[in-house]
């Protein structure tokens, strides 16, 4: 599969880039928390796309935010 | 430092992982 370019996503409308970075980056964070990856996924979508594909290129920038957003979803269902 | 990750954020459902019909 090829990377996924900032050309590409200009490309498509907004809501199926947002669908398009979630494709690649479901299978990277199901690899890490296979059980809260729809919702980790959905979590990192809001954030910009531009983002996103910094993320897709880095792993370590990736696997800090996926650990982020775990800490939040945790401190959430603690409430 | 919090987080702005939203807690509440819709669910992404992947098309590659999804049932075939």
């Amino acid at each position: 599969q090829e990377p996924l370019t900032s050309s590409m996503l200009a490309a498509a409308p907004p809501q199926e880039q947002k669908q398009l970075l979630g494709e690649r980056l479901y299978p990277l964070i199901h690899s890490m928390h296979s059980a809260l990856a729809g919702k980790i996924t959905g979590m990192l979508l809001e954030i910009d796309n531009s983002e996103l594909l910094h993320m897709l290129e880095s792993p370590e920038s990736l696997h800090a935010k996926v650990e982020e957003a775990v800490a939040v979803l945790q401190a959430h269902q603690a409430k | 430092r919090k987080s702005t990750l939203n807690p509440n954020a819709k669910e992404f459902n992947p098309r590659a992982f999804a049932q075939p019909k």
